[in-house]
């Protein structure tokens, strides 16, 4: 479903990215 | 008793988890905005998309994670993040982390367009693992065995994932043992509960669907 699509986008840009404060 | 190198994994795992926390502004607007149905679901759209960026920063702590095929890494998120939201949830009602936000975030749950079939199973949920009387060590442990699973949908090396969650197993088993010496079915029963928790992948996109169409 479409929220599975959301959630792999989050989780890729939070595996490259970082977002520790 | 753990061993010296069980004593250092449980520590760094501890060390991780407790760096967990919601962005201020996520907590504030839990705290200030209305209390409308449309409000209070912006709001936990808001939390769930925050936890899962927190719990990347854990799994990237994990031992090893960062060692296994970036496909697979992507699979095991995707395959634990709504399990791993539903435990840390647990935590947070039983916990009463941070204090007085877990009853508004019951109210605004319960007042959020969720219909009451995807509501009751999750607070019987949180009930049934409040009986557990699980310490943060449990709870940290046991999330990391949720993200470490093996049998998740399209991982290709599931001996590495596995590699990696047996360790944790074996922390946990003991763990149990340490704290909870007068039910040795404990850990058998904190198993247990990662099935019911299976179950909140289904309800979680059943949910979804149901609300939209609402």
């Amino acid at each position: 479903p479409a929220s599975n699509l959301g959630l792999e986008d989050i989780i890729r840009k939070a595996l490259m990215g970082s977002f520790d404060d | 008793e753990l061993t010296p190198e069980e004593q250092h994994l449980l520590h760094y795992i501890m060390d991780s988890y407790n760096k967990q926390r919601f962005p201020p502004e996520v907590s504030k607007k839990l705290l200030q905005e209305a209390f409308t149905a449309e409000e209070n679901f912006l709001i936990l759209t808001e939390m769930a998309t925050s936890h899962v960026q927190v719990l990347v920063e854990f799994t990237k702590r994990l031992p090893g994670f960062q060692t296994l095929d970036h496909e697979d890494q992507i699979a095991l998120l995707k395959g634990s993040a709504v399990e791993a939201m539903f435990l840390r949830s647990a935590e947070i009602f039983n916990r009463k982390l941070p204090e007085g936000h877990a009853d508004l975030l019951e109210e605004r749950i319960r007042n959020s367009g969720i219909s009451d079939e995807y509501i009751t199973p999750m607070f019987q949920f949180y009930k049934s693992m409040a009986e557990l009387k699980m310490t943060q060590e449990e709870y940290a442990l046991l999330t990391a065995i949720v993200i470490l699973s093996p049998d998740r949908p399209y991982i290709q090396d599931r001996d590495s994932v596995e590699r990696l969650q047996e360790p944790l197993l074996g922390v946990l088993q003991k763990i149990c043992k340490l704290y909870h010496a007068e039910n040795p079915q404990h850990f058998a029963c904190l198993l247990g509960r990662l099935t019911e928790l299976r179950t909140f992948n289904h309800h979680h996109a059943d949910m979804l669907m149901s609300w939209r169409v609402n």
